[in-house]
């Protein structure tokens, strides 16, 4: 198992649709 | 010369001073203002003001160590019952040690008001727990050092004590993040959460509102209020969690914001990011590219998440398929540097440094292999990293999350291998 940290994370936008059953990755959500 | 440009747009030009501390807080979020939106800062950065003084502050050595614990406990977590089970099994550890459970370190904090009138409290955000706990008066046993006044249950209009015979104590149970209960008699519910270094927190599971923004306000929420606290915890006065089970913020939020909360992490501890709750808080012009969580029934608070390939410098990494297929990972905003099965790890670190012999290699640092002594350069060009997640989901790697270093002289790849293919 990895772990994908969240020094990998920044400046990412991180969607967690917990319903939906998906993750979401915005590039540039930060500025 | 085309050539030239090609390979050029494969490299990121980085400033090398950039990986410095700064010790001016530069807020770089406003919020997008429709949702609940809250102040996300990294709780050693100029724009905490849970911010140690030098001298208390966590080396990044020290931060290392602590990311390799809790990564070790994820792991723990997510071994066989079997494994676990022997090893409970072969403790005389009171409550909360050898548990098993992960309430981690976390680099990033949020404030959110408890109790009424509220009580605005700074807490760990962390995707990989279930529970949310602060330390509460009259701190029966033991409180560490918080910045803020320790939350007095006895001061909020709406707090109230959850009884063992009740359903909601039975939420207790090891699938949520490794919590544990204990009831004597038919009392008060008692909650434990530990940590294998021994930094725990127990105490009474309660419920009190939650104040996340002026208008978005929970009642009843269930939370540990923490009778017996011990840890580093950077001054914070609790966590926040937001993993997938029942007890988290996020399934006691469900009504209000339909189980999706998004995050930005600043790329620098000087700048701020944010912890949106709902849909509608991400700006209409940023396009989101989504993969699907991977289902884990015996491991049902971790967000997993299937990862099938990673380019260095423009060019895929040469693994065996089967290698990424057989290779699950969770998404966590409490650990920090990403951890890789062996193989992928090994493949990823020789494409690195293949791409950086114009710089000279320094010694390693903790866990971190592939260092470079970079302080005779100002700029430096760095192989672009991008990762694939399941779904041809492309997440390019900004620059300081393929760097991680405290000084110019030893600037290292952030990624490391698990240290067994096992794991």
């Amino acid at each position: 198992v990895g772990v994908f940290g969240n020094h990998q994370q920044k400046t990412l936008e991180v969607a967690y649709d917990v319903t939906g059953g998906k993750l979401g990755f915005g590039i540039g959500g930060c500025s | 010369g085309g050539e030239r440009k090609t390979m050029q747009g494969h490299f990121h030009t980085f400033q090398v001073n950039s990986l410095l501390p700064v010790s001016v807080c530069n807020p770089s979020i406003k919020g997008y203002g429709k949702k609940a939106t809250l102040k996300v800062v990294h709780k050693h950065g100029p724009c905490s003001h849970l911010s140690l003084d030098e001298a208390n502050a966590p080396n990044v050595t020290q931060i290392l160590s602590e990311d390799q614990s809790r990564v070790n406990i994820i792991h723990f977590r997510l071994s066989s019952n079997s494994a676990q089970n022997n090893i409970l099994n072969s403790s005389k550890a009171t409550l909360p040690v050898n548990s098993g459970a992960s309430i981690g370190t976390g680099n990033f904090i949020v404030t959110v008001g408890l109790g009424t009138p509220k009580k605005d409290l700074t807490l760990l955000f962390d995707t990989g727990s279930d529970l949310t706990w602060t330390q509460c008066q009259p701190c029966l046993v033991s409180c560490y050092r918080q910045q803020e006044p320790i939350f007095n249950p006895n001061e909020s209009t709406t707090y109230k004590n959850i009884s063992c015979n009740s359903a909601e104590c039975t939420q207790l149970t090891s699938h949520a993040g490794g919590v544990i209960k204990r009831c004597s008699n038919s009392s008060t519910c008692i909650y434990g959460i530990g940590y294998v270094d021994q930094s725990y927190s127990i105490g009474f599971f309660s419920k009190d509102t939650l104040t996340l923004t002026p208008t978005d306000v929970l009642p009843n929420f269930r939370f540990g209020c923490g009778q017996s606290n011990r840890g580093l915890f950077g001054g914070a006065a609790g966590l926040l969690g937001l993993a997938r089970n029942q007890l988290s913020v996020v399934s006691q939020t469900s009504s209000m914001y339909q189980k999706y909360f998004s995050y930005c992490l600043p790329s620098t501890s000087s700048s701020t990011g944010h912890l949106t709750f709902g849909k509608g808080g991400t700006s209409s012009a940023l396009k989101l590219n989504f993969t699907p969580f991977s289902r884990n029934s015996k491991n049902p608070s971790f967000y997993f998440v299937h990862i099938t390939g990673i380019k260095v410098g423009g060019r895929k990494l040469s693994i065996a398929k089967s290698v990424f297929k057989t290779t699950t990972s969770i998404i966590d905003s409490g650990t920090v540097i990403t951890r890789l099965p062996p193989a992928i790890y090994s493949a990823l670190r020789v494409a690195f440094r293949q791409k950086m012999t114009n710089y000279p290699m320094t010694k390693g640092l903790s866990m971190l292999d592939t260092c470079y002594d970079l302080s005779n350069n100002k700029t430096v060009l760095i192989p672009k990293i991008r990762f694939y997640f399941q779904g041809n989901v492309k997440v390019p790697i900004y620059p300081t999350g393929i760097l991680f270093g405290h000084s110019v002289s030893q600037v290292c790849l952030a990624f490391a291998g698990n240290s067994n293919a096992s794991d």
